[in-house]
Formats: structure tokens, C-alpha cells, sequence
């Protein structure tokens, strides 16, 4: 087991680095165990540096490049054990505008394994999907769903 | 493998039956704030397994059960279906077609079922055991769950690792 | 120190419905406490009903409905006891635009007697400050503030 | 009490000597991801008396100074002035304008100042104690903190009415 996990998790780490600076540009991030002898209890340290700027610890992030650097983490770990399909919930809330284009060319990338349901209220993600589901509650505390599609057509709902 | 739809029954804010076609792309909802979104990702989950009421945003199971409205009543049950097409031969199961299905009762009695034959709970898990989509994907981010990932006080990275390996 | 206490947490609690119902049309809040005959040590709980809804628990709130049920607490506190300034980092990002308008207006009646300092990415808050400061890296890790005005004149920066 | 001037030198990603002035409004403060909104709120936290590291996203004091980029030496020492108009008599003193300065070193050493007259961190703290401003500011909502609000594994909640009471 513990041989597994090494190999997954170096499978990761090289990966990280790759998914980090799609992100960010000149960028660099590793994940490291703290204690390599315990593997399989050690806590995962990540190390992080945003382009152009000193390695900090990851605290001192700000909330952009957090959300950015744990996605990153998370794509890299599809990369080594791909999920066949994989669910965002408002993750594109901290993006700025540079950011959220590069977060969407990333899951454009991986949309041709995998299947996305991005959960989001920003127009640019909207945009990006190839099919819309609206919710709503016109009936109050009665969910319903409609769908939207871009380009003429079924506007229902929004006329994003 | 691909998520083809999934059908809500008395789930949450869902107490009438909805249904939701997803394709091979990228799928994105919308709405307001407190129409539902996150409950349909709480579906997913669900069906597949998910036991930790706080995943779920839940005190106790019974609350992911339609509690009613000013002009609605509360429903006895909640139920979602999950169909999932096999196109890779990913799942070790013969069929094209996969129907998942989960029900809960007020009383507390659960039901699960595989292409509509009744099994139990650990079928369902044992089915997605090793395919990332287990109750404890990587593959469900949650809102919150970018910083627990990179908090040191809880064990969610550690988690996403070991499922991976 | 009890009688104190439990003073300023009536005055919470009359009003958190006011400043609650202000952002949810029809709703309902309470604070309470869990063992009033312990107030220095009891847990605070709340009870927050968005309008149309029955009343779950905080757990069950959306994203957006939770951020407002905090911001309500928020300001019904700055009401019993006014603080001179307030800062607010990114509180509106998991708001749809509709709240956010709400919000908006939460704060510009509170503006009159508190100054505001408002983080944010979003347009629309942008246009409901007064004066506006950009602050940018061009220079990797350095950052500097530029300010930038509406309505003609100082462009710097960004054109919102 | 109006905030009427921020000053910030070599602290966090702020090397040269920087100002902002508030005026009595709604002051927006906008930018990129990283470009250090949230460290200006950090310095407000700080000049005020803050010394939880944790508040200030930092294991060490010593991190609040600018540790330097590729082209840049980290600088030896972070100040922060705050200039407050004691416009309705708020505060305990008898001007109208009060600064408010601290240093730290990268020694460790620490300086405090009203109104250019060396003081205690404490002197700074109990000038704001009972207007809501204090370190402990139930007026600085930062990012992530509504859900620590709402959380009942954290003892935010209780520290903000025991603030305002
Ligand atoms: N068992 C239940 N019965 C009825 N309604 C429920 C139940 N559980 C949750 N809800 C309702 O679902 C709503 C929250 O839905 P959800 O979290 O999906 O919103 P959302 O669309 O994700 O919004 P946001 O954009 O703010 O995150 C709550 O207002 C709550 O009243
Ligand atoms: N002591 C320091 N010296 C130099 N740079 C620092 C220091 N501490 C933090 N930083 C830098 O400040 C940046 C974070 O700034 P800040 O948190 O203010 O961003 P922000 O504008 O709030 O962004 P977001 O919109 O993503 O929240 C980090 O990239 C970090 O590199
Ligand atoms: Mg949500
Ligand atoms: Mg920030």
C-alpha cells in the first residue's frame, strides 16, 4: 500500500507543476510529504509560488491564487486517476476576469475526457458551457428546472 | 463512462419530479441564490452513496426529504436516479445503461437499486470503487471546499491522495 | 457583566429581523440563546427563514443566503453599537445580482453615519462607491495604488 | 472618527511608501488576484494593534514585512501610519488628528507612536477600546469569514457580541 501511494503521489507532484503554471504564468508548485519515511500518515505540505514573485507559505496567498492553487492540485490529481466526470460549485467566484479565462481554457482542456457540471453565476463560465440549466423558484422554496441554450432559440429564463 | 440523467423525486428543494439530460460537454447551471444548484450537486452525491450528513449539509438524512412549503406539504420520500452510460466499459458491469437508485423514507428505511433490482448500499459503492466517483470523489467540488483542501486542520487533502492511489 | 450582556443581545436580536428582512423580502431572523441562564458561556444560536421558505436549519442555506445571514448579523450589531469604519473584503462574491443590488443599498443607508472600505471584484459595487482605487502589480510582487475616478476624467487603470 | 489617510511602507507586498486617503464614503478598492487589496486590510488590522498571526495570514510577525522579489531586497522594516480625524470626539483624546505608527524590525523589535510621541501597544489598544475598532473589530469582515461566523466550531460568533456588548 504504502509503495502505491508513493507512486501516485509522485505521479501527482509531476503533474501539479504542469497544471500550475497553465494557471499561472512562469509559476512553480510542488506538493511534498512532510515526513517521507510515514507515507501513508505523513501531512501533505503544498509549496506554491505564483509567477514572478517569491515563494511564500501558502497563507500568505491571496484568495485568487488560493482558489487557483488548489484547483490546480485537483486537476493534477485527475490527471493521474482521471474521474469520468467532475462537478465545480462556484469555484470561478474569486477569479478575476485574466484568471477565469485561463481557469476555463484549463477545463476545456479536460473536457474532452471528461464530462463538467460547473455550478456558477459568472457569465464568462456560462458562456464556456455547451448546454445551460437554469434553476429557479418562482414558487418559493419549489426548485424547477429550465433549460437555456445559447445562440438563438429556447430563451428561457435568462437571456445570457 | 458518462453521466446521461439524473431524475429528482422529493429531494430537498425538488418535490416534484425534474429531470436533467447532461451530454458529454461542459454542462454549467445557473440561478439565483438559493434555487437549488448546489442541492442537484448534493443529489449526486447522494445516489452514489454519500452517508456523511455534513457533506450534505445535513444534521440527520431525514433533511435531504422535501420538508414542505407555506402551500406545500412535506413528502414521505426522497428518490433520485442516476442513469450513467458504460461507453468505456469502465464499470465492471455488463450493461450499456446503468440505473442507479436511492430512496429514503420519513420512517427511516432506505431503499437501493440497481437497474431497478433491489441491492444494498455496498453494491453501489462496490460498483464506483476505484473510478474516482465514489462518495469520497475528488471529483465533487463543493462550495467551501477550496479551502479546506488547503487548510492543515482538516484531513481533506490527505483524503483526495489516498483515494487517488 | 450578565446584565450588560444579555442587554446588547436583546438590541442584537431586535434588530437582526429588521436588517434581515431588508435583504430577504418576507424573511425571518433570530439570534437566541442556547442556555439563557448561561449567557456569558452559552453558544449563540441562529435562526434564519428566507422569505417564502420554511425555516431550516443554517446548514441547509444556500451560498448567497448565507453570506447575507452574516452580513445581517453584521449590521445589526453596527447598529447597537456603531463602528466608525467598516471593511469588507469580497463579501459580495457569492451573491446573484439581484442580492447584490439589495446588499448595495444595505450599505448605502449604513454610509451615511459609517465609512466604508469595500475588496471587491464586481462591477456593480464599483459603481456604487464614491471614489475608487485600483491597485496593480505590474511590477511582480510590488504592488502600487492607483486611484480612479467615474465620470470622466482620472482613467487610470480600468475604464468601470 | 474618520479614517482620513493610510500610509504603508515595506509592508507585505508594499516596499515604497504608499498612501491612500479615505474620504467620509464608500471607498471601493479593486484589482487582480494578488495585487494586494487584502493586504491593505491587513495593514489597517495591524496599525490598529493586531497580533494574532493567524488574523494577519501569517505563522510569524516577521512575514508582514516585504521579504523581497527577484528584483527587489527584502526591506529591513514594515511601518504603517494611520491618520484618524477625531471628528465627533470619539476618541478619548484631545486632537483632531491622531497618527497612529508601527514599526516592526526584522530584529523582532518593535515601535509604537501617537501622534509622533513613542508609546505601548497597549496605549494604541486602549484608545480604541469600546469604539468597535479595536484589533478584535467586529468592522473588518474578511474574506472567509462568513463562514466562521456561521460555524458553530469556531468561537467568532460569541467574540463578536461579546465585542459589541
Ligand atoms: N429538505 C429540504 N426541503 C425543502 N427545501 C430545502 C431542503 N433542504 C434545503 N432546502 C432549500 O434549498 C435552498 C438552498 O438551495 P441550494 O443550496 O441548492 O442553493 P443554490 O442554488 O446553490 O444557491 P447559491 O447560489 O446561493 O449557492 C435553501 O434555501 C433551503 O431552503
Ligand atoms: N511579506 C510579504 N512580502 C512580499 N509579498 C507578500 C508578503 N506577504 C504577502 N505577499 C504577497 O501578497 C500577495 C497577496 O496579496 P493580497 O492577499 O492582498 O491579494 P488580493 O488583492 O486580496 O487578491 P484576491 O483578489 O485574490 O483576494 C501574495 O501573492 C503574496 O505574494
Ligand atoms: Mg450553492
Ligand atoms: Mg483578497
Amino acid at each position: 500500500a504504502e509503495q502505491r501511494f508513493l507512486k501516485t503521489f509522485d505521479a501527482i507532484e509531476k503533474n501539479y507543476q504542469n497544471v500550475f503554471s497553465k494557471l499561472f504564468e512562469n509559476g512553480e508548485a510542488h506538493v511534498e510529504l512532510e515526513d517521507p519515511s510515514l507515507p501513508l500518515e505523513s501531512p501533505i505540505r503544498i509549496l506554491a509560488r505564483p509567477g514572478g514573485k517569491k515563494l511564500l507559505s501558502v497563507a500568505q496567498l491571496s484568495g485568487g491564487e488560493r482558489a487557483l492553487t488548489a484547483i490546480s492540485l485537483l486537476f493534477a490529481i485527475y490527471l493521474v486517476k482521471p474521474s469520468p466526470f467532475c462537478i465545480l460549485d462556484e469555484v470561478d467566484a474569486p477569479l478575476d476576469d485574466i484568471n477565469l479565462v485561463r481557469f476555463l481554457q484549463l477545463i476545456k482542456g479536460f473536457a474532452k475526457d471528461t464530462q463538467f457540471i460547473v455550478i456558477t453565476h459568472n457569465k464568462l463560465t456560462m458562456e464556456a458551457s455547451d448546454i445551460l440549466y437554469g434553476v429557479t423558484m418562482e414558487n418559493p422554496g419549489v426548485s424547477k428546472v429550465v433549460s437555456v441554450r445559447f445562440g438563438g432559440g429556447n430563451g428561457d429564463g435568462d437571456n445570457n | 463512462m458518462l453521466l446521461s440523467r439524473l431524475e429528482l423525486t422529493g429531494f430537498k428543494s425538488f418535490p416534484e419530479r425534474t429531470v436533467l439530460e447532461f451530454n458529454g460537454g461542459i454542462t454549467g447551471v445557473v440561478g439565483p441564490n438559493g434555487c437549488g444548484k448546489s442541492n442537484i450537486l448534493d443529489s449526486i452525491r447522494w445516489v452514489l452513496g454519500e452517508q456523511r450528513t455534513s457533506v450534505l449539509r445535513s444534521a440527520k438524512m431525514e433533511e435531504v426529504i422535501f420538508s414542505g412549503t407555506k402551500t406545500l406539504k412535506p413528502t414521505g420520500m426522497a428518490e433520485v436516479n442516476l442513469i450513467i452510460k458504460n461507453n468505456r466499459g469502465v464499470l465492471p458491469i455488463e450493461y450499456d445503461n446503468i440505473v442507479i437508485t436511492r430512496r429514503l423514507f420519513r420512517s427511516g428505511e432506505s431503499e437501493y437499486y440497481l437497474n431497478k433490482n433491489r441491492c444494498r448500499l455496498k453494491d453501489i459503492m462496490e460498483l464506483f470503487f476505484d473510478t474516482g466517483m465514489g462518495p469520497h470523489a475528488y471529483s465533487v467540488i463543493q462550495q467551501g471546499m477550496i479551502d479546506s483542501i488547503l487548510s492543515d486542520k482538516t484531513e481533506d487533502r490527505r483524503s483526495l491522495f489516498e483515494e487517488a492511489a
